[in-house]
């Protein structure tokens, strides 16, 4: 076996096991002390630890970042992803000049597998797995759509009641663990300004509202953010991404995460969609980890550096 | 583990509204345990629809008889499934 000894020498350009994340995480927390240091919001209805990653050069409670990924299972570009910006952030602090002012100010918090359940399942049972694990009493089917079971317009139309469906909302908002625990931790910390939750793969930034057609009170700028954030992402490889609400941009979706957290206050809320850009899917060839993550990268050093600037 | 074995995942492109709710209604029809993996969305947006072996000839029949379009996204999906695997193996190794 070829354990990686230290995250320089972690593959970042393959997908990998819960364990192997898990022990990058620890990794990365060892070698950075004084920058990385790793919380545990909750546990997965299988018992797994919820881990987070925080990206901190002190203060008390500082605004804050959050990026999420792998809350859809199958959707490993985005766990993989998730990894990569990890050792982005400790790479460029300190040498890039933006992510080092942002992290002089604020903190980051990330979460790289945030249905660990789910994921671990797609490696050793059905690659195809999305929701979570927990079975659903009366129904022989398994698990809930952790983006459908938010309190924010939770129920209402955009989400199944069917617990067979794929898009199941659950038997009420917040029933999933791993959807509590981020609500737990959002609500506790109070000074969260962006809130980035990562999907796959249609290539598409999206904010609130899901659940409803009405305007949010920030949509324009909201707009041009996501125009930036696209538009820095585009520079790299030309991979092009459409914008907008969620609503207006793909189909009705009640009850999901960045409706909630917009609702809570955090006015930077955003869900992203990252690639195919041909005919994989959720089966993304290994080797467009790393040009998705370094894409990606770019919006989200948008979004970031624009909570930064503009306090509220 | 659950193997995808003769599963194709299709792209269809819905031409007209009539289109568009046809396949609309056809997500909610959970008997044909069809996956969407691209919801349907708006008038010429790719769906992209993973069909298992026993319902794919069935789906093929109905969508010809509405006159929707379809492609072959993956032909055989457990093939690329095995290839991931593969890969992941080798790299391990």
């Amino acid at each position: 076996s070829l354990k990686p000894k230290n995250t320089d020498s972690f593959n970042y350009s393959r997908y990998h096991k819960l364990s192997e994340i898990y022990s990058f995480q620890d990794m990365l927390v060892a070698e950075n002390p004084n920058l990385v240091s790793k919380i545990v919001i909750g546990q997965s209805y299988e018992a797994r630890p919820l881990s987070v990653l925080k990206f901190s050069t002190g203060g008390t409670n500082r605004r804050a970042i959050w990026i999420d990924t792998g809350i859809h299972a199958r959707e490993w570009i985005t766990q993989a992803s998730g990894i990569w910006f990890a050792k982005k952030i400790v790479k460029d602090y300190g040498s890039d000049p933006a992510l080092t002012d942002i992290l002089n100010n604020m903190d980051i918090f990330l979460e790289t597998v945030t249905n660990p359940d789910g994921y671990d399942y797609t490696q050793n049972s059905n690659r195809m797995w999305r929701k979570t694990r927990k079975p659903n009493p009366g129904s022989s089917c398994v698990g809930v759509d952790p983006n459908r079971n938010w309190d924010s317009g939770f129920g209402e139309p955009g989400a199944s009641s069917n617990p067979c469906s794929e898009t199941y909302r659950g038997p009420s908002a917040h029933s999933e663990s791993e959807v509590k625990a981020i609500v737990d931790f959002v609500v506790a910390h109070k000074n969260i300004k962006a809130f980035v939750t990562i999907h796959s793969y249609s290539q598409m930034l999206l904010y609130p509202f899901g659940y409803t057609s009405a305007p949010s009170k920030d949509e324009a700028e909201l707009h041009s953010l996501a125009q930036k954030a696209i538009t820095d992402l585009a520079s790299l490889y030309g991979t092009r991404y459409t914008y907008g609400s969620i609503i207006d941009t793909i189909y009705q979706a009640s009850g999901n995460t960045v409706d909630w957290t917009y609702e809570q206050g955090i006015k930077y809320s955003y869900t992203f969609e990252l690639r195919d850009t041909g005919f994989h899917g959720f089966l993304l060839p290994a080797k467009q980890i790393v040009p998705t993550a370094e894409e990606t990268w770019l919006a989200l050093m948008a979004i970031m550096s624009h909570t930064f600037k503009n306090p509220y | 583990k659950e193997l995808f074995k003769g599963h194709q995942v299709l792209q269809i492109i819905p031409k007209n509204d009539a289109q568009l709710a046809f396949l609309k209604d056809l997500e909610d029809v959970l008997e044909f345990e069809l996956d969407f993996w691209k919801g349907v969305t708006a008038v010429s947006c790719p769906v992209h629809v993973r069909a298992p072996f026993q319902f794919l000839q069935l789906l093929k029949r109905i969508l010809k008889r509405k006159d929707i379009s379809y492609v072959p996204m993956i032909d055989d999906l457990q093939a690329v499934l095995d290839e991931e695997q593969k890969e992941i193996e080798l790299f391990a190794r």
